[in-house]
């Protein structure tokens, strides 16, 4: 069994739930924000059969789209330190998914 | 020591709170959401030695209970493709639950 | 590769974020509750690469403080069952950090 943690951007977190669903995984959805821009963004649970891992990579790579995003300075490098004079374009994957083993999985 | 990442419902998320701080575990709740009900449920992040696992999944046990949710058509199956004509009766457990094993265990 | 699970004080969260970007670690919040005191709290996912783990740790220890707040009696404990006559006097720990394996890290 294995723990998918996906980081994934709003615009794609519908598109990632639905094509979970339709092809029969089940997920847990976390608001969450981003350390650099401080945009929100979403977090995907995603328990798994080690043998499904990557049919699953393969749904969030199909269904999550790189993006660039302009940031107006004032938003960019998580606060007061940095400041740029023009907004800033910066790239954002489209997701950021770390696997992880589970030592036990219980459904009750 | 492991961390019991479980999912559970937010009826049940205070009286499993409150047991857990009973029998003197610490844990942290994050607001989550199902994939397929997209209703609102909650997460506890329950980090404990290797010998309190079971106590803990005893804990979790007693305190959250599967139910039937009646689901009005147009929310299930994570958006827009399923339609079915009636209210759909939908089994949610007591609990979904994965142990993380832990290498390091840090309170600062 | 690691994933470093860490539950800071709310107070603490600016601090920490500006600090992870200054030295170029990527970050994802989660706002949280803590199960005892039920006040909120944020929860950051840091993944890094085993290497930087001991680095990640230094910069938690040195942005985010233990202090000891005063509590309503009606709010310690959980709910109804504990209810002391005067507030109470709880430390709260700068942060409780669990550094999780990671199988496969994936940056789409
Ligand atoms: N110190 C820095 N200097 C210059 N550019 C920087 C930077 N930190 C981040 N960026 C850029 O900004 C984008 C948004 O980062 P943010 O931290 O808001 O939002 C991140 C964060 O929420 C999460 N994430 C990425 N790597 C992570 C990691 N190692 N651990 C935890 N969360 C991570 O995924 C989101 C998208 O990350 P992604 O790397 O695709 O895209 C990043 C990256 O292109
Ligand atoms: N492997 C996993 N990884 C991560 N999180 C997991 C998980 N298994 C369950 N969860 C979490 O636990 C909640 C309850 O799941 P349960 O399987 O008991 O109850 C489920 C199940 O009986 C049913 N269900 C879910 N997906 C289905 C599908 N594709 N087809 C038919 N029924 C489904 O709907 C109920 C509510 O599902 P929902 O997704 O809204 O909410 C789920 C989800 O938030
Ligand atoms: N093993 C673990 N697993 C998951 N999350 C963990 C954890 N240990 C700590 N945390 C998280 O870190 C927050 C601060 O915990 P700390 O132990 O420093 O500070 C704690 C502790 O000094 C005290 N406390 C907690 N439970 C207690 C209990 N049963 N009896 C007496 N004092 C308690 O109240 C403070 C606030 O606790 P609260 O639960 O609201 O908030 C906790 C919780 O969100």
């Amino acid at each position: 069994m294995k723990l998918v943690v996906a980081v994934v951007q709003d615009k794609d977190s519908h598109a990632l739930s639905q094509a979970l669903v339709a092809k029969g995984y089940r997920a847990t959805k976390l608001a969450s924000t981003g350390g650099f821009l401080r945009s929100g963004n979403t977090t995907f649970l995603i328990g798994v059969d080690d043998a499904q891992v990557d049919a699953v990579l393969a749904i969030i790579e199909e269904t999550c789209r790189r993006r660039t995003q302009l940031v107006p300075p004032s938003e960019v490098g998580g606060g007061t330190e940095s400041f740029a004079p023009y907004p800033v374009e910066v790239s954002v994957g489209g997701a950021t998914v770390f696997v992880l083993p589970v030592d036990r999985f219980v459904h009750l």
